[in-house]
Formats: C-alpha cells, structure tokens, sequence
C-alpha cells in the first residue's frame, strides 16, 4: 500500500 | 510582553510528551486568544494541531502576537525538571530569542526558572478543510492505546472499519491476522467508559501503526479519544485537555495494494 502524505489533502495557507 | 500560567503544570507537561515523538521542533503561535500549535512530522504523513485557549490559564497576557520556535527536545529537558504539582510559567518578551519557564512548587518554598533559546523555524501552516465525517467514535483513550499497541504485533498497518454495528480495527501479517470488534455501549457508569459511534456511512480505512502509536502518547490527556472518518481523507485522532483545549493529529491513510 502506498503511503499518502498529508500535504496530498491539506495546503498551504 | 508574552506570559502564560498554568496551575496544573502537569498538563504542559503531559502535552510535550504527546508530540515530542512525532516532532523535532515546532512553533508556538502565541495571540490574544491563546497558544496554538500545527506542525507536521518530519515525513509529512501526519500533522499535529494543539490548541490552548487562553481561558485555561490562571494568568494570560500576549500584548502582540508571538511565534516561538522550539526545539522540543531541548523544551522536554526543561519540562522534565518540573513536578507534576508545579505550577508552571512561560514568559518572553516582544521579539525575544528567549523563553523562560519558570516552575513555582504548589506552597511557594521552591523557584526555577529555566531560559531557552528560540528558533526560527519558518514553517507554514496548512489549511485543514471544515469536513463533515462519515464516523465519530468516541472511545476509551486507553482502550484505543491497548489496540494499538497489540495490533502493531501483526504488522505494520491497521485497518479501521466503522459500520453501524460498530467499529472494527484489523492487522495482518507474517504470524497470522487480528480483529478486534468494539460495538457501541449500551448504558455506562461512566461516560469515560463509553464506546460511541455515530454513521452517516460506512468506512474503512488504513493507517500505518507506527503513528497511531505515537498519537497514543497523548493517552495520559484526556480518558476518551474521539476518531473522526471519511472515505479517502486523514483519519482525525482527537484528545481534549480537560477545559483547555485539545490536541489532534491527523493522519494520511495507505490507499491501494
């Protein structure tokens, strides 16, 4: 399984 | 002028130790409302989002708006010298390098004070969407850390599969596979004790234990733990520190073979 980052969902402000 | 003072030191100390794990360093975002912190892990997988209102201190002032970038290793050296009954103290002055902790014993006979060197950390801070969830559960904060803890035997992923039945957590590996179901509580002696789901749909997702077990450091916070989920998006693991506020860590799921 690939691990997603949690950049792929939040950006940045 | 910045200075926060917190009765129950403990609490402070409590909080480093739930992100002192996952974080080298972090910024302090000190206003008028409180400290907020939101700092990602070194590897991007998770993020961390402290919050603490200002209404939970005994004493608050933040005259301008203040980030202090610290090195938590060096700021949990410093914590550590603090008992659990010291009322402690953070205090900097505007566009200061320094912070001081300042450790008052509960009857007054014993100071420390203790200054540390800031950082400039530069980090940016991500939008976290307002999302509605598929799944809140609410469940024993320790009670979740014992999964964790026993499901990281058998790999290196757990799968969280919420249905209204309630919810279930999974991990296979070399030895063989594991499930644990908690269904929902009927009736409790006492709230903490409770297991809560409430479903709008189904979810299952995947989560590397390695985190999910760096987020139970915040076990000694808060007796329940709230976990928030939908399909395909971070998994929201949330304690509250009694009235002060919260910590939640948030974490990218595995998705595919």
């Amino acid at each position: 399984m690939a691990q997603k980052t949690i950049l792929s969902f939040f950006g940045s402000l | 002028m910045f200075e926060a003072r917190l009765v129950q030191g403990a609490l402070l100390k409590k909080v480093m130790e739930a992100i002192k794990e996952l974080l080298n360093e972090a910024s302090f975002d000190c206003a008028h409302s409180g400290i907020l912190l939101q700092a990602m892990d070194n590897s991007h997988v998770s993020l961390v989002s402290l919050n603490l209102r200002r209404e939970g201190f005994d004493k608050y002032r933040c005259d301008r708006n203040l980030v202090m970038g610290m090195n938590l290793s060096s700021m949990s050296k410093i914590l550590k010298c603090a008992s659990n009954d010291d009322i402690i103290t953070m205090k900097a002055q505007d566009n200061a390098d320094t912070v001081t902790f300042v450790f008052e014993s509960p009857k007054q006979e014993k100071i420390s004070d203790y200054e540390m060197k800031l950082t400039n950390l530069d980090q940016d801070h991500l939008g976290i969407p307002e999302t509605e969830y598929s799944c809140v559960i609410k469940l024993p904060s320790a009670e979740f850390a014992r999964i964790c803890r026993d499901l990281s035997q058998f790999g290196e992923s757990i799968v969280i599969s919420c249905t209204k039945e309630g919810v279930k957590f999974s991990a296979a590996g070399d030895i063989g596979t594991a499930n644990i179901k908690l269904a929902q509580t009927a009736t409790v002696d006492k709230e903490e004790d409770a297991v809560m789901v409430d479903m709008q749909e189904p979810v299952t997702l995947t989560f590397a234990c390695k985190y999910l077990n760096m987020f139970t450091k915040a076990t000694p916070l808060s007796p329940q733990v709230c976990l928030s989920m939908s399909p395909d998006v971070p998994l929201v693991v949330e304690y509250k520190i009694e009235d002060i506020g919260h910590i939640r860590y948030y974490l990218a799921p595995r998705i595919g073979d």
